[in-house]
């Protein structure tokens, strides 16, 4: 439709002004309260602590509380809200980091810029929003058939983070069943069990992360 | 726009054929994995147990999985695969119960039917599918937030169900806050909490149903 087809050119345009600055984004998806702002504002702690200079935007359809917990890891982080709109867009994105640029963080001033996406497993598959790599959230609260039943949004990512892994015994998660099915669904995905309550994990994911940008700049 | 005039002309034809009928429908809605099919698996027996004639149709954009364990409950259920359609709609519905009549259970034969959408919390908030009553299942594992960020949806339904709440302070779930968070958006709404692995408040939220389908009748 006319409307992917002007987000992904202007998506273009961005990765394009990322790759020139210099600044790895990533894209985390997942439904609903999978855990992304949670392991989001211990990732960017533990980037700012190896030295990385970081950032992060978000969107929901309301309230700006996502935005106020990732600034507790002391990184700039701007809420974007969309009022009826379940996914986030190129531009909505271009807009926000002029607003990141009037706070004073130019892209020339980061390393790394995560964007975390509004909670939902179908429109973000469509939307580029110029990023250069995706994760996605599998919480084990939410059982093991989330991959079978959501293949487009699947194919679309790099990473999978199976998140809150710390109760994943109290909820009686198949945790074998779950990798094979991302596995069925998306062979070449590298996969992450992580808990943002205990931390678990999350020093192998952003190793991971790193790992990408050395290869990207 | 169109599409929505549509499936409301064709909703509202499909209410009237329910009350004609004296089939009492709810559409139950909730974000990926909130314990829609396994409360309902659980409801469905405790309506038989009653001797009230039930089925249910569920969608998903892929698998049959919802529709076998729904089946489990010795109730007729049918799948709607919408392949990437983040919703029901009206005419999926019918032709679902078109297929349900095909198996030998035509409208009259029923005294509830059930809905399971797709899980999504903004789409589903728009389609009418000619239901009586609305379930919004808020599992104790996405936080206390989803109320304030989901206003449209929570604005639609009748019911919000508090789900999985046998995990709720393993999880260190907010229970007042959550509360709190759903009369400020939603004043009107009954709220239930229950387990579907203990059957925890199941009795309490079917004597609800029972007494609005004898309001209905
Ligand atoms: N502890 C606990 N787990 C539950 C409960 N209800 C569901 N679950 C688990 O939550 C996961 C998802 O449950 P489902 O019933 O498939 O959720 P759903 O809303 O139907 O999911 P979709 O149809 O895919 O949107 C499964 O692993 C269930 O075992 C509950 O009451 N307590
Ligand atoms: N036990 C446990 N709970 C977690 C973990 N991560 C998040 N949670 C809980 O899960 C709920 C949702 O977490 P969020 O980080 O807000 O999830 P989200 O994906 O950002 O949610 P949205 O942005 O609204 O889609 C909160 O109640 C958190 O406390 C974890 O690693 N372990
Ligand atoms: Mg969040
Ligand atoms: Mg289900
Ligand atoms: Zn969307
Ligand atoms: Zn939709």
């Amino acid at each position: 439709t006319q409307i992917l087809k002007k987000n992904d050119e202007l998506a273009r345009a961005m990765r394009a002004e990322f790759r020139a600055k210099g600044v790895y984004v990533i894209n985390v998806v997942s439904s609903p309260g999978a855990g992304k702002t949670e392991l989001l504002t211990r990732v960017l702690r533990e980037l700012r602590a190896r030295g990385l200079r970081v950032a992060a935007v978000v969107g929901d359809l309301a309230t700006e509380n996502d935005a106020d917990r990732l600034g507790a890891s002391g990184a700039p982080a701007r809420q974007i809200v969309t009022g009826t709109v379940c996914h986030l867009e190129a531009d909505m994105v271009a807009r926000s980091l002029e607003g990141l640029a009037l706070d004073g963080w130019a892209l020339g001033d980061l390393d790394v810029l995560f964007i975390e996406n509004v909670g939902n497993l179908v429109c973000p598959a469509s939307f580029d929003l110029g990023e250069e790599c995706r994760w996605l959230l599998f919480p084990c609260t939410e059982g093991e058939d989330k991959p079978l039943k959501y293949p487009t949004l699947i194919n679309t990512v790099d990473v999978v983070v199976l998140s809150k892994m710390d109760i994943a015994q109290a909820v009686g998660f198949a945790r074998t069943t779950a990798l094979e099915n991302i596995a069925s669904m998306r062979p070449g995905a590298s996969v992450f069990e992580t808990s943002a309550k205990t931390g678990a994990g999350v020093d192998a994911l952003v190793d991971d992360l790193v790992r990408r940008r050395d290869a990207f700049r």
